[in-house]
């Protein structure tokens, strides 16, 4: 999986 | 999603609708800096280039497209439309804020993940949501008195900076790899900058009295 990111945030 | 991104997501939420509301109830925006407003557009429009790449959810496609229109919609309001644009505090909104867009920018220049033209926005955007509110903030001590919409559009998006710290302590503690050092120091400078207006804000509310900052 990928690695978890603050990009997925608003 | 942790219980304090969605609490953070939702007075952001709430901020954008209490100064709808303000602007489309009394058909005016004093107090309103249309400079801060044409910066969180830019931010929006530079931090949400990936609608065009990347899918997340359902929540954050909308959640993204909300903010844009929204901000587009109320920069739109402020310049354009006849009664609201007549309200509009110009000779108090006098912050320079090209200089707030070419300095983010050159920061991301030289900080940044990757030298990608997304990466580069992406920073650029966050760098420039962390001093976006300082027009306002110098429009609201300039006025002395805030209204009460505006009281609270500006405690909303101080309380959604406040939430999204805590949602980065939590992903800290609870994520491996969550890459965050960009996004964190320029939150804390974020949260900073509304250190002071929440003291005042706390005050008027414990002496039940209208807010009014200090000269």
């Amino acid at each position: 999986a990928e690695p978890s990111s603050v990009k997925d945030e608003l | 999603m942790n219980i304090f991104r969605l609490a953070g997501d939702m007075t952001h939420l709430m901020s954008i609708l209490v100064l709808l509301l303000k602007i489309y109830a009394t058909k005016s925006c004093s107090g309103i800096s249309l400079k801060t407003q044409e910066l969180y557009a830019v931010v929006f429009l530079a931090r949400y280039l990936d609608l065009l790449t990347d899918f997340f959810s359902l929540y954050n496609t909308v959640m993204k497209v909300v903010f844009i229109v929204s901000s587009l919609a109320i920069v739109w309001c402020m310049r354009y439309h006849r009664a609201v644009r007549r309200t509009y505090d110009r000779e108090l909104d006098t912050f320079r804020h090209y200089f707030l867009i070419l300095g983010s920018f050159v920061l991301a220049l030289i900080f940044h993940e990757k030298f990608t033209v997304r990466e580069i926005f992406w920073a650029f955007s966050i760098y420039l949501e962390a001093v976006a509110i300082l027009p306002q903030l110098v429009l609201l001590q300039r006025s002395g008195n805030v209204d009460n919409l505006t009281g609270q559009y500006v405690f909303f998006l101080g309380a959604y900076r406040g939430f999204y710290i805590l949602n980065w302590i939590y992903r800290y503690f609870t994520e491996a790899h969550f890459g965050r050092w960009i996004a964190s120091i320029s939150g804390l400078v974020q949260t900073a900058l509304y250190a002071d207006f929440f003291y005042y804000y706390f005050l008027s509310w414990k002496n039940n009295a209208k807010l009014k900052l200090p000269a």
